[in-house]
């Protein structure tokens, strides 16, 4: 008995040695293996359209900005870097996630019809395309005020230190973008670009500006320099909106200071839809989160997976759905229409969330593509390529 | 239009887009201001009722419709996240859908979902497909009766920021050169 109780504790100590072993392991090996890839980041990033700017967005970051903060900041940057894309005369529409309260909201700063505009316009639309150049297309820029409002609610710096690096950028020996430069010598564009006003920024001569040419735009660096220290108030009320409101009237513009003055931006809730273990949150009409939300709603009911796809007829059945799916959502575009101003279309986009739609169209679809465009409610003409 | 998505610290993340519609957008510069003019109200020309081609007159006031999808995606279970969006007019929604399947369902990295070729239905329900889309799978669609239409301007750009678990990824289309920043 006594060499039988023996054995059982050695066995036990032995068991007891042998777990310690492992978790002495476990602990080392995890601290060592890291469960990111290389080229993950560990606290936090931006990512913007050109590395100058998410480099602004980040350190923004870094001195303790908000993300907010960091996006402005970015868009600023983004406003000089490819003012092909966007700028101070354009909208804005952010979307925020804040951890602490788990809510997400929307601030829509897109442009808003003018008070008054050119009789006729919508009849000029076949011949503007694909482009809108002249007046008659402007509408009430949003973007700084845009801007105001998210720092109002979520920013951390001060205003100013948001348009520093910016301003920095094009006080310095400020040149020619890569891109830019590319958009300036397209064929179709830089003719167009040199019968506007834009030939005095963007022309030398007869040319248009180079890559890595200097690139000397110190008017806006004093506008943003104006905005820094006195907000956007200086734009909305006060004399850079007076000078922008008569440079557009003098090229036959409709704008005024009243438009300005009364621009408001929309904030309201995003749109929350479940997709698998994730949960959407999209901008609502007159955005295109409905339309995001009800084509992976519809596709999400298909499953597909990385091992659906592994073979060549997997992935055709894939994008067989996925093209199938864009055309159905091409005949709901008119749920977009702005609802604070079509009262008719008020609750239209909630459908598209909806399992029912989603379900009803997954029935729809089948494995030919060549229905009828009645099968889709495809009507006529939408969206422009460019943008 | 240009996308902006930013993940802190805390795990508050923005996404943001902003837009001059059309290259240049009116092309109408401001040379007190340095300011240039979007062309915004072009949009209201994509504004019908669903079954006709009547388009009703501007509104005071009143936002155009827009392809515009600043999102994020959250998974708490998980501690995940995507912040994304992009630009590329009526390709901005086509190039986020497939993003976001790239990344979420088919386990493709951040980066390679945003790389990845894509494809888009132009209004009259014709097939257009990027450059480098797989032709096996265009002749596949082909196949299937899917009508397909040449198309050169593919504009579409996508940035965004994910987060899974205690990684931070981030990346920035490089079909406009783009470059993500983080630490």
């Amino acid at each position: 008995m006594a060499w039988g109780h023996r054995s059982i504790v050695s066995l036990v100590l032995l068991g007891l040695g042998l777990a310690l072993v492992i978790t002495v392991l476990a602990v080392v090996l995890s601290r060592h293996h890291s469960p990111c890839s290389p080229q993950a980041f560990a606290h936090a990033a931006v990512a913007a359209d050109s590395k100058v700017c998410s480099d602004i967005g980040r350190a923004i970051l870094q001195q303790q900005g908000s993300p907010v903060d960091a996006t402005i900041a970015a868009l600023v940057c983004s406003g000089v870097v490819n003012p092909q894309s966007m700028g101070l005369g354009g909208g804005v529409i952010f979307t925020i996630y804040n951890a602490t309260t788990g809510k997400v909201e929307v601030i829509n700063a897109r442009e808003t019809v003018p008070a008054r505009f050119a009789q006729g316009l919508l009849d000029q639309c076949e011949l503007a395309l694909p482009l809108g150049t002249g007046t008659q297309w402007i509408g009430v820029p949003g973007e700084l005020r845009g801007y105001a409002e998210a720092h109002r609610r979520h920013g951390r710096l001060p205003w100013a230190q948001l348009f520093q690096p910016t301003i920095a950028l094009l006080r310095g020996d400020f040149r020619m973008p890569s891109v830019l430069s590319q958009f300036l010598s397209h064929k179709f564009l830089q003719p167009l670009l040199y019968n506007s006003t834009l030939r005095q920024l963007f022309f030398n001569g007869t040319k248009p500006l180079r890559s890595q040419d200097p690139f000397p735009w110190s008017v806006l660096a004093t506008t943003l320099e104006t905005v820094a220290t006195e907000g956007d108030q200086a734009f909305y009320t006060g004399r850079l909106g007076q000078m922008l409101v008569d440079d557009i009237v003098k090229e036959g513009g409709q704008l005024t200071m009243q438009d300005l003055a009364t621009f408001q931006p929309e904030v309201v809730d995003a749109l929350e839809m479940p997709l698998g273990n994730y949960t959407l949150y999209s901008p609502p009409p007159p955005s295109g989160g409905a339309i995001l939300s009800f084509i992976l709603n519809v596709l999400r009911g298909f499953n597909f997976s990385a091992e659906s796809v592994a073979q060549l007829e997997g992935r055709v059945n894939m994008y067989h759905h996925l093209v199938e799916t864009l055309k159905f959502a091409g005949g709901q575009r008119w749920r977009q229409w702005d609802p604070r101003s079509h009262p008719e279309v008020q609750n239209a986009s909630q459908e598209l969330l909806g399992e029912a739609l989603a379900q009803h169209i997954r029935q729809q679809i089948n494995d030919r593509g060549d229905h009828q465009r009645s099968h889709y409610n495809l009507a006529g003409d939408w969206g422009h390529r460019m943008g | 239009t240009s996308h902006v998505s930013v993940l802190g610290e805390d795990g508050s993340a923005v996404s943001a887009t902003s837009t001059i519609n059309t290259p240049f957008g009116a092309m109408v510069y401001s040379p007190q201001t340095g300011i240039l003019l979007n062309n915004e109200l072009l949009d209201l020309c994509w504004r019908r009722r669903s079954s006709s081609n009547h388009r009703p007159p501007p509104v005071p006031g009143e936002r155009p419709p827009s392809s515009m999808v600043p999102s994020i995606l959250v998974n708490k279970a998980q501690g995940s996240k995507l912040v994304i969006g992009g630009a590329g007019g009526d390709l901005i929604i086509p190039a986020v859908v497939q993003t976001i399947m790239n990344k979420l369902w088919l386990g493709f990295d951040l980066a390679a979902a945003i790389a990845s070729p894509i494809l888009h239905v132009n209004s009259k329900g014709g097939v257009e497909y990027e450059a480098n889309f797989s032709q096996e799978v265009q002749k596949g669609l082909q196949d299937r009766g899917q009508k397909q239409t040449q198309q050169q301007f593919f504009l579409n750009v996508v940035q965004a920021v994910s987060q899974e678990g205690p990684c931070v990824y981030a990346a920035s289309d490089l079909r406009k050169s783009g470059v993500a920043a983080g630490y």
